[in-house]
């Protein structure tokens, strides 16, 4: 078969095995850019795969970025592979991209859960957890945005292994959520993570799990302010902004918490589309849409990141 | 594999604290297996549920008796299902 990223169908939606095999294929395409790391196994132990890209130097500020840690968001992981191409691609021709990359690097974990993504190709679509038996319970998995170690435990998510937000038995139990930990903290110099989701187009910042306000709150503030306003300006789709718990409701252990509170000042998560009626099974034709709009406020935030060095 | 025959999705809106903490409810009534795929958040803002279809009139009427404004944003889930399985299957040849 003949692989080349120009014959890969952005457009439409694919399998965990033909995202995999399509990021080898990147990384052949832009060997001196992109490569694949390997950041540990998921449950059923599939391989979780991250994208590095890289123009050089030694341990670089960095920003990470995810896509699909709820599995059945399957715009994210999209819009993942689609940004993955368009960084390869735009380094060299976009003077921001250029830029970003030749001062620091970016990493991208396009499918964070890969058993649940398998699952919904499987046997149910609308699955959002990870796939790890609870001792004593018949229900399965655990929420991977609830079992982080910032306010784990609290309100806003579930002590129910059967419920779609258990937090899980203990912070970080889940191997997926572990994986990142560990290269977050291993790798000890990123400055950015962004974690995209969907679908209730936001774009939010800490804190889930408590009121009071971040310190960086104003910042924050003012760069999702830019980036909701530019995302706008490409197809008019309208989002809202704010910390989690101030946006939506008080949500225990979620992922930009735990980097926030890690020292990760710029700490975002998206709620990519659903500008119409369809939720979780939004149609493919909608992938390039929300991937280009998306782009231009993840390049507001990556650009910022670059210009205000911490 | 679950199917999800005649399971609907329903956009409801909230328009007081109290209906929304009735909806918040609704989730931790494990035997209706309901599915917030949008919680409800503050007062005006959708809300979207989907409702297995053995627990449809239940919900329904509840929602009604309560006064709590819904329409139905997706009529029959596997019916989209299916065309997205076919448009998959489309692309991939």
């Amino acid at each position: 078969t003949e692989r080349s990223t120009s014959t890969f169908d952005f457009a439409s939606y694919h399998t965990i095995d033909e995202i995999y095999s399509w990021m080898d294929t990147l990384v052949a395409d832009h060997p001196d850019l992109v490569s694949k790391l390997q950041i540990g196994q998921s449950y059923e132990n599939r391989s979780l795969y991250v994208l590095k890209f890289s123009t050089g130097g030694s341990n670089r500020s960095a920003i990470w970025l995810d896509t699909g840690i709820h599995s059945r968001e399957w715009i994210t992981q999209a819009t993942g592979a689609w940004t993955a191409n368009k960084i390869a691609e735009e380094y060299g021709q976009d003077p921001s991209v250029t830029a970003i990359l030749d001062g620091m690097d970016i990493f991208l974990e396009i499918i964070a859960n890969p058993d649940g993504f398998a699952y919904t190709h499987s046997s149910n679509r609308m699955w959002r957890k990870t796939r790890s038996i609870n001792a004593g319970s018949h229900c399965v998995g655990v929420d991977p945005n609830r079992n982080w170690d910032a306010g784990f435990g609290g309100s806003g998510s579930s002590s129910n292994p059967c419920s779609e937000t258990y937090r899980g038995p203990y912070a970080h139990s889940e191997r997926e959520v572990k994986a990142i930990v560990d290269f977050i903290l291993g790798h000890g110099n990123v400055k950015s993570v962004i974690s995209i989701h969907s679908y209730s187009q936001m774009l939010l910042y800490p804190y889930g799990y408590k009121t009071a306000p971040a310190p960086d709150h104003q910042e924050l503030n003012e760069v999702a302010k830019k980036a909701v306003s530019d995302l706008a300006a490409v197809y008019g789709t309208k989002y809202t902004y704010g910390s989690i718990v101030d946006t939506i409701y008080l949500a225990d252990g979620t992922t930009i918490d735990w980097t926030y509170d890690n020292g990760v000042k710029y700490s975002f998560t998206f709620e990519l589309r659903d500008t119409g009626c369809y939720g979780f099974i939004l149609p493919s034709t909608q992938i390039i849409p929300t991937a280009t709009e998306t782009w231009a406020a993840l390049l507001d935030i990556m650009v910022h990141v670059l210009e205000h060095p911490y | 594999e679950q199917l999800f025959v005649g399971d609907q999705v329903l956009r409801i809106t909230a328009s007081n604290e109290e209906q929304i903490a009735l909806l918040r409810a609704l989730d931790e009534q494990t035997e209706l297996q309901v599915d917030f795929w949008r919680h409800p958040g503050s007062p005006g803002h959708p809300a979207d549920l989907r409702v297995p279809f053995p627990s449809l009139q239940a919900v329904k009427t509840l929602l009604e008796s309560k006064g709590i404004s819904y329409s139905i944003m997706i009529e029959d889930l596997q019916k989209l299902l299916d065309e997205e399985k076919k448009a998959m299957a489309k692309s991939r040849r």
